[in-house]
Order: structure tokens, then C-alpha cells, then sequence
């Protein structure tokens, strides 16, 4: 059987709320050492690869390997169903036509179980490459939401420009242009609020607004971003889950015609 | 501008 169990169901919640904008269903490959997700969007723009490890978990189990089809619109209905504190288990044994789903209250006094069924799905895997960056940048997620929602209003895309002086994020259409710039700071206060930039090679490189507006939606799980970049290849916008994963979301730059 | 797909910059495994 497979049966996993985390004290903050507000973890998963917050998970949910990262992919259900790109994803419409995603299969979910539990094993041992963890589940994981690899899914791109329906235009195979930008892929989402989520890891959340065994060890993380507050309990764990997996006899077997799993994959499981599932839905990310019931399943982020079902989690909805979730209290703030509430403790969540996913269960499903082997050979599984549907995933059931417990929260339980901090004191044990209300115990809800929602089974969902099973999609079947094409199995399709993609082999990402390890890729050396020339860019690799780290600033808080907070700040990164808002430059991107900020910028989108300007224009479909928003241009990364990473220099020795900092990053710069700029847009521009109907209405005129706008661009931020900001600068390495490691003497931030506090952590989270540090902006650290390592530049091996400058790079100018755009990615569409629509996707990027998706990909912070992550923010609430961490509050650091980590944006790595190299010339022609996806950019790779990841976010920790606390101690327990990460969650990546890749994006082709655009290209002139 | 135009935009590429995602998996051709991966291989299907």
C-alpha cells in the first residue's frame, strides 16, 4: 500500500495552488525515496517538475512503485476541504483505481476522507539535461511576484537582462515601457530578503508574461526564488518546500523571427 | 517573437 502523511496539510494546499493554473491533470510517480511530478502545460511551453521526498514526510510508505493519474482540479477542490491546521494522508493500495485523501483535526475530534478517482494517462517523461548556468540568481519571492506582475501590465513578455550591475527586467508595448533594476544585496537584514546574483557570462533573455505569472504563484511555499539562466536553454524557476522537496518550473525563452 | 516548446529542448526518456 501507499500511504503518506503530513502534519501541515497547508503544505500540499500551497503546492496545489503553485501547479493548478498550468496543470489540468499530472501523474503522480510515488516510490520509496518520494513522489514526484513531471508535467507540462497543455502548449508544452513550460514543464513543472515537483520532488517531495519520503523523509519529509511525517509518515511514509510505498511498497510499491505507483504512478497515478490524477486531476489537479478535484484534487485542489478536495484540499479546499482541508482545515488550516488540519493534518492530511494520502492512501491508495496497490494497483489503485482511486487516491483517498484524510484530514484530521489537530485534536482528533473530526476525521474527513475524500476518495477521488483515478485518470489513466500516457506515461511520457522528459530527461532534463544538467546544465551549467551563466546566470544564477536568488531574491525574494515576494519581490519577484511583483516584478512580474507589475511588468505584465506593459506588455506579453518580460526581457531578463543579467550584467555585472545587477538584473534587469523590462517590458514594453502600446502603452510605453517600464524596467526594473535590481542589484546584489547580501546585507540584508534578514536572509530571505537577500538578492544574490552570480554571473558567470551576461545574458539578455524574454519569457512570456502568461507563463511567468504562473510560476508565482509558488511564492507563498518559499521566500526565496532561485531564477537560473544560460543563453538558448530554459530558464529554471525553483522554489524549496520547506525541508520536505522543491518544485521547478522550466520555460523556453522566446526567439526573434 | 515567437515562442519554442518546451520539450524540444529535452529528451524523451
Amino acid at each position: 500500500m501507499f500511504e503518506a502523511r503530513l502534519v501541515q496539510s497547508a503544505i500540499l494546499k500551497k503546492v496545489l495552488d503553485a501547479v493548478k493554473d498550468l496543470l489540468t491533470e499530472a501523474t503522480f510517480e510515488c516510490s520509496d525515496s518520494g513522489i514526484q511530478v513531471q508535467a507540462m502545460d497543455s502548449a508544452h511551453v513550460s514543464l513543472v517538475s515537483l520532488n517531495l521526498r519520503s523523509d519529509g514526510f511525517d509518515k511514509y510508505r510505498c511498497d510499491r512503485n505507483l504512478s497515478m493519474g490524477m486531476s489537479i482540479s478535484c484534487m485542489s477542490k478536495i484540499l479546499r476541504c482541508a482545515g488550516a491546521e488540519d493534518t492530511v494522508t494520502l492512501r491508495a493500495w496497490d494497483n489503485p483505481e482511486s487516491i483517498t485523501f484524510i484530514f484530521e483535526s489537530p485534536n482528533k475530534d473530526k476525521l474527513a476522507e475524500y476518495e477521488m478517482k483515478l485518470i489513466n494517462m500516457d506515461q511520457e517523461h522528459l530527461g532534463i539535461p544538467e546544465t551549467s548556468y551563466s546566470c544564477v540568481i536568488k531574491m525574494p519571492s515576494g519581490e519577484f511576484s511583483r516584478i512580474c506582475r507589475d511588468l505584465s501590465q506593459f506588455g506579453e513578455s518580460i526581457t531578463f537582462a543579467c550584467s555585472k550591475e545587477g538584473i534587469k527586467f523590462s517590458a514594453s508595448g502600446d502603452y510605453g515601457s517600464a524596467n526594473i533594476k535590481l542589484v546584489q544585496n547580501t546585507d540584508a537584514d534578514k536572509e530571505e530578503e537577500a538578492v544574490v546574483i552570480d554571473m558567470q557570462e551576461p545574458l539578455k533573455l524574454t519569457f512570456a508574461c502568461r507563463y511567468l505569472n504562473c510560476f508565482v504563484k509558488a511564492g507563498p511555499l518559499c521566500n526565496q526564488v532561485q531564477l537560473s539562466m544560460s543563453d538558448d536553454v530554459p530558464l529554471v524557476c525553483e522554489y524549496k518546500i520547506g525541508d520536505i522537496g522543491h518544485i521547478k518550473y522550466y520555460l523556453a525563452p522566446k526567439i526573434d523571427d | 517573437m515567437s515562442q519554442r516548446s518546451i520539450d524540444s529542448f529535452f529528451t524523451r526518456i
